[in-house]
């Protein structure tokens, strides 16, 4: 199976409900500083369901809802939706297309849904440990190379440690 | 538990080699524990040859060459772990324009049989894309736009 | 202590809008006294309105965004003494390709008035030099080259 | 008056006597990662007296000193001299032509001359902050920019607070 198309709603920079098809092989966006291209990337870590709203770069998980001083009122939530093609079957759900969508309220809290039905967290853990080895590691963030060079060799030890 | 500390060591060891060569032509790079005997007694080292030169730490390289090295790392961790989509944001920031068309094309490879996502300034990576978008903001509101890639000069 | 204090606080302040404003079309930017009856018990602000967007602080701007105003705070900080020589070294890896040109047009406006000499990996800052050098490297011994700098394209 | 040559000879990755003819205005230097540009740099805090040898990347000041595996026998000192055009007698020397010089030897002693006459470091600096307005301050080092940004507000405070 591989990821079709990312969905935002209310998510960050992306007020309105926007698209991204993804390639089978490579995507590559572009843009100005500060035109959203890391908001994406923080998207598709909540859809993924990390816990850590930090490293999407918010205080708390309610700031990850669009906030403009345009006058229009604020969307009441935020909503990421990641869409795969399951032609082959790789994940154990019977669908062809399988959605997995992250709303977030303004109290925080997070409801999940596998094909629009309400699933826990880690249903959606299970399910994409299983079919698609996703995990926190195969994401380079912004900095993270530069957070790196900074490291000294008792720091690099302990990851290559934590990994064993 | 220094038995699996060590297999994860060597393997990392082995991918950071590996990664390291095709980022710097003519380079090679190992890791190196500082204490043999016992490595939780120490940290792990870092040293490189990038092409041509004498083997040395990473801690006297160049910015770009840290950064090079530093990359390479990360994707060897990476490696440890089959993953189908990998998404890298602004990898390339320090690297010269004989670097980036090298970060480009093991961008590629890895697309080949996983998905890759990536962030980028950089013309040389936009280049490679099988799809390219643009990101727009308007008073404060983000859009998208689905970038053509055109054959541009002689192939 | 404090009058000096204030006094300096204002002017660079004062040299950070204006060099902001310069670097960010549209944009304004403002150093903030967390505690402005005793300037000691806190720290400086930083508060920034890119051109078209909300006023925030430095902390929550992007990558780019903060480097584009870290590089004006220094440059603030530098105006407060008049030199005739000015050194920068790789102070645009993080911008994107329409800040650099203006980076490179706010180094020329410098160099009216003082040398200055820039390292950069950008074609877009080595097209405004008016000596331009590329060093190469070759069995570890570093050499000079004159570039000569041709004009492309239309005038 | 104004810079109108740097000269390196044996210092970092500059084995060979090596002349860089500099602009009354925009100087830029490019390259490749690792050939020597940040070297250049370096040269120009060293031969403007600066006393911080971790400022210019090296452990000691003989690190500074290019040192090569190529079989050839290694400089014995590392030296750089830096020309101004003072055809407009903005220095007060008495000469159309002044240039200072630095060379450091394996033992990390510095010596300075000025116009080839030794002079001590105070004078090259006194004679510098005169006619020239050259500090510290005036110089972006790599990685200056990121330090700034990961800056926090009482670091910035600081900072004025220095140069008041
Ligand atoms: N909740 C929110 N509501 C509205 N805008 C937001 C919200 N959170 C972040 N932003 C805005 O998103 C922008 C940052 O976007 P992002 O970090 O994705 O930029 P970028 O394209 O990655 O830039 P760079 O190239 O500099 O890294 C900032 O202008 C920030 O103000
Ligand atoms: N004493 C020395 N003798 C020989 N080579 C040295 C010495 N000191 C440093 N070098 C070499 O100089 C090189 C670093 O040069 P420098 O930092 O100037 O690169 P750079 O052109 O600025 O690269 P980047 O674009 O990555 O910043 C390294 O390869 C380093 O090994
Ligand atoms: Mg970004
Ligand atoms: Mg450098």
């Amino acid at each position: 199976p591989y990821a079709s198309k990312i969905e935002l709603r209310g998510f960050k920079s992306f007020r309105d409900k926007t698209e991204i098809p993804l390639s089978r092989g490579l995507t590559v966006i572009g843009g100005p500083n500060g035109s959203g291209k890391s908001n994406i990337v923080d998207a598709l870590c909540f859809v993924l369901g990390w816990m850590s709203a930090k490293t999407m770069r918010a205080e708390r998980f309610s700031d990850l809802i669009f906030k403009g001083g345009d006058g229009r009122r604020s969307p009441r939530f935020a909503e990421v939706s990641l869409y795969f093609n399951n032609e082959d079957g790789g994940i154990e759900v019977d669908s062809k297309t399988v959605v997995i969508t992250r709303t977030v309220d303004e109290e925080g809290k997070s409801v999940y849904r596998l094909n629009r039905r309400r699933v826990s967290r880690q249903d959606i853990v299970d399910l994409l440990g299983k079919s698609l080895s996703l995990g926190e590691y195969n994401f380079i963030l912004q900095g993270d190379v530069e957070h790196f060079v900074r490291m000294d060799s008792i720091d690099r030890r302990k990851i290559i440690d934590e990994l064993a | 538990k220094k038995d699996a500390f060590m297999r994860t060591f060597e393997e990392v060891s082995r991918n950071f080699g590996e990664i390291f060569r095709e980022l710097s032509p003519g380079g090679e790079a190992r890791l190196v524990l500082e204490c043999e005997s016992n490595p939780f007694e120490g940290g792990v080292e870092i040293e490189a040859r990038p092409g041509g030169k004498e083997i040395r730490r990473v801690e006297s390289m160049s910015g770009g060459e840290k950064s090079l090295t530093a990359l390479a790392f990360i994707l060897a961790l990476q490696k440890m772990r089959s993953a189908s989509l990998y998404v890298f944001d602004e990898i390339d920031a320090h690297l010269d324009d004989e670097k980036v068309p090298r970060v480009a094309r093991l961008i590629k490879k890895y697309s080949q049989n996983s998905q890759v996502i990536v962030v980028t300034l950089k013309d040389s990576i936009m280049s490679v894309a099988d799809r390219l978008f643009g990101v727009t903001m308007k008073d404060g509101v983000s859009g998208i736009v689905s970038l053509e890639l055109a054959e541009y000069g002689g192939d």
